[in-house]
């Protein structure tokens, strides 16, 4: 199975059309690997992103330069997925 | 394995194989109200099955919903579930909706993207678009809800097969979609059709590929928002509800553009819970809560079609 360990879900708040579109060049950077859960659509609308571990550096330096707010949603994705399996498993036992 | 859908588990995420046996029970079960159709075969050869609730009549006006075309979206797949179970349950028992079921028949396409949703399990949880190949590319699958005949490749779709949202080499190049499109073409009944995906609480009418407003804007938009009304009540789930290219963003090739083109008034697609920012990762313990207060939703537009005839 795909490993997800070390994956982030940020959420991005862009305050104005010109951060849209900084975000939007970002989700062209196709060696990211970046895995966009919401995409950039209005100044205002959160916008949620997976991030391969690799790339967590470098995601948070351009958000960070350009002066786009955000959070971690899901500080692990994995962890998520483990906890998800296991109740599955749970369940059927 | 659950013995009857009395004892099947609501409150978990089961696997294809489990979703294609509770439709079995649940038709064994009832075989005066629910019978079980293959409309069309999976890119990986995987049956495609509609659940059909009737109570008689030929060709009745009908209503469409379909869940989990983006197979990451689980909470959708595991709500379609609960769904099947309600009508099964309300019938005869809520006035309502008995009487939607009374004049209209219901088909319910549980797992919209069976080979994309068995892949979420076995491979890659975070899969979306279908399995299929793209010849002159190493990229596998294309968006299903960019592959549909609606400003096909416009805007909100990508001609890179890499992408998420793929969309294609034509429209209605998967079979997941020319299923669907040749069930509705024949059938020339369907009066409502309702595609639900996760997440981000939204309810959408057409268009996502132009900023044109539909002709029945006005009213459409009065379905819905007393329909996310009717949802909030429950538990008070924020929904936001217009277009879809003023509400969210541009998106061509989609469901209910191409439903809505098709002559179908009544078409919305559902964007569910994301309550507790889980995004596509939502606990299983908020799936009936979810199910719950999207089936109150959906109750209010089928009333109103029924009452709408048109």
């Amino acid at each position: 199975k795909e490993d997800f360990v070390g994956h982030q879900v940020l959420r991005i708040s862009a305050a104005d059309e010109a951060q849209v579109q900084m975000v939007k060049e970002l989700e062209d950077l196709e060696h990211l690997q970046l895995d966009f859960w919401r995409g950039p659509a209005q100044p205002g609308s959160p916008i949620d992103v997976r991030v391969p571990f690799p790339s967590i550096q470098a995601v948070k330096v351009f958000l960070e330069a350009h002066g786009l707010r955000y959070t971690i949603m899901i500080e692990d994705v994995q962890s998520l997925l483990d906890d998800e399996q296991e109740q599955m498993l749970a369940s059927r036992s | 394995w659950a013995r009857s859908t009395n004892t099947f588990n609501y409150a978990t995420y089961h696997t294809l194989e489990e979703i294609y046996d509770f439709m079995d029970l649940l038709a064994a079960e009832h075989p005066q109200l629910v019978s079980k159709l293959q409309i069309g075969s999976s890119y990986e050869g995987r049956p495609i099955y509609v659940l059909k609730f009737s109570t008689g009549g030929n060709n009745r006006p009908a209503i469409w919903i379909d869940t989990g075309i983006h197979s990451r979206e689980w909470v959708t797949q595991a709500s379609g579930v609960w769904f099947a179970k309600k009508i099964t349950q309300d019938y005869g028992q809520d006035p309502a909706f008995t009487a939607i079921l009374d004049n209209m028949d219901i088909f319910l396409e549980i797992v919209t993207n069976p080979d994309g949703f068995a892949f979420t399990h076995s491979k890659n949880r975070m899969w979306r678009k279908t399995r299929s190949l793209t010849s002159g590319s190493t990229c596998i699958g294309v968006d299903p809800n960019r592959n549909w005949d609606a400003g096909f490749g416009k805007a909100g779709a990508s001609s890179n097969p890499c992408s998420e949202t793929y969309h294609g080499k034509f429209a209605n190049s998967e079979v997941e979609v020319k299923s669907i499109v040749d069930f509705v073409k024949d059938h020339r009944n369907i009066k409502a059709f309702i595609s639900i995906h996760s997440y981000s609480q939204l309810l959408l009418y057409p268009f996502g590929y132009k900023r044109e407003s539909p002709a029945d804007k006005d009213e459409l938009d009065q379905v819905a928002k007393s329909a996310v009304e009717a949802l909030t009540s429950l538990y008070g789930t924020k929904f936001k509800y217009g277009s879809i290219i003023t509400t969210i963003y541009p998106a061509s090739g989609g469901t209910i553009d191409w439903t809505y083109n098709q002559g179908i008034k009544y078409s919305f697609t559902f964007e569910l819970r994301d309550t507790g920012r889980y995004g596509f990762l939502l606990p299983a313990s908020q799936i009936i809560p979810t199910a719950q207060e999207t089936w109150l939703a959906l109750l209010t537009i089928m009333e109103h079609t029924l009452n709408h005839p048109y």
